[in-house]
């Protein structure tokens, strides 16, 4: 899981039966307490692999937007929550936004969400602890990441690992100033799943940006992955399903909404052609 | 009924605050690690790793 702070943005991204939505109304208090009000909001997730386990208020969907409509802020009216639907079963994107009609959203960045199911096995297993070493979490994860490639997927980006024992792997990245990308990895078979997440600005070298995708999905080689683009601007999308399909995919799925306070949301969902 | 495994699929939340006189350029960065923890417990996590620049802070969580 990862949390990214900046001076006016908080982003926090957590797995297993975490409580995520329980953080806006102390969040909102201390940003209170430092002269800042909030003037939007974005959740987002993909279908839960074990849903019946998610406490409230991440039981159902349903149980999410009530708890978002009753702890927002009232400046935030613009607001629209909804399943985006894949022909895959159990590979649906769950939207919701609000916003404060003064306060305009940033066009220009964009943000990739990728969630990557059945990994290759092979490659699964390098993010498994031995049952020998005698390292530290830091280290393990260090490890993992020369390993897997992780370290070549954006050139020169400052990485803050970890590898959990026995087996799992976060990762933080810091490039180009202000722009994060983070991987997290849970490895056992029958349930693996592994993420990668990046902002980018619409004036980026988009074959830049599509390199750097290819060598996420690479470090997996999953079965199943889904992507979904939040953006003003439509190539973003584009360069997702051309930089993807190369690497053995087939597109499954296409659908984009549009949503106030954060522009279009592009879901697209892709399975391997060797499954 | 079988044990499920561990799930994978995050949730995340983005929130953008504005200010018309904030108390610092540094904004939310100043929020100190005790008022975090406390976020962090009502979530049921615990930061494991951290790293940070001039523009922002980056915070591996347990979980």
């Amino acid at each position: 899981s990862s949390l990214f702070i900046y001076p006016t943005k908080i982003i926090i991204k957590t797995c297993g039966t975490t409580q995520l939505l329980k953080s806006i109304r102390p969040l909102i208090h201390y940003a209170f307490n430092l002269g800042l009000t909030l003037c939007s909001c974005r959740y987002t997730r993909g279908s839960f692999i074990f849903p019946k386990s998610q406490p409230s208020p991440h039981s159902s969907f349903k149980e999410e937007v009530i708890y978002l409509e009753e702890t927002l802020p009232s400046n935030l009216c613009y607001r629209k929550a909804s399943v985006m639907l894949s022909k895959l079963s159990n590979h649906n994107w769950h939207v919701f936004t609000a916003g404060d009609q003064e306060i305009p959203i940033d066009q220009t960045l964009f943000t990739i969400e990728v969630c990557m199911t059945e990994l290759d096995r092979v490659l699964a297993r390098k993010f498994f602890r031995r049952p020998d070493d005698d390292k530290n979490s830091d280290a393990a994860g260090q490890e993992m990441t020369e390993l897997t490639g992780i370290d070549n997927i954006i050139p020169g980006a400052i990485i803050c690992d970890f590898g959990f024992d026995p087996c799992g792997y976060s990762m933080n990245g810091i490039h180009d100033g202000d722009r994060y990308s983070t991987i997290h990895v849970t490895p056992e078979d029958g349930f693996s799943y592994a993420s990668f997440e990046c902002v980018g600005s619409i004036y980026d070298d988009m074959d830049e940006f599509s390199e750097t995708l290819k060598k996420a999905v690479q470090v997996f080689r999953p079965a199943t992955l889904s992507v979904s683009t939040t953006s003003s601007s439509h190539e973003v999308w584009t360069r997702v399903a051309n930089a993807i399909e190369p690497l053995g995919f087939k597109c499954r799925s296409f659908a984009v909404d549009e949503f106030p306070a954060a522009g279009s949301v592009v879901f697209q969902t892709f399975t391997s052609r060797r499954k | 009924m079988a044990v499920p495994g561990f799930e994978g699929f995050e949730k995340r939340l983005e929130l953008h605050f504005f200010g018309d006189d904030p108390v610092s350029d540094m904004g939310l960065r100043l929020i100190n690690m005790e008022s975090l923890e406390k976020v962090l417990n009502a979530v049921q996590c615990t930061v494991v790793s951290s790293v940070g620049n001039q523009f922002f802070d980056a915070y591996v969580l347990s979980e």
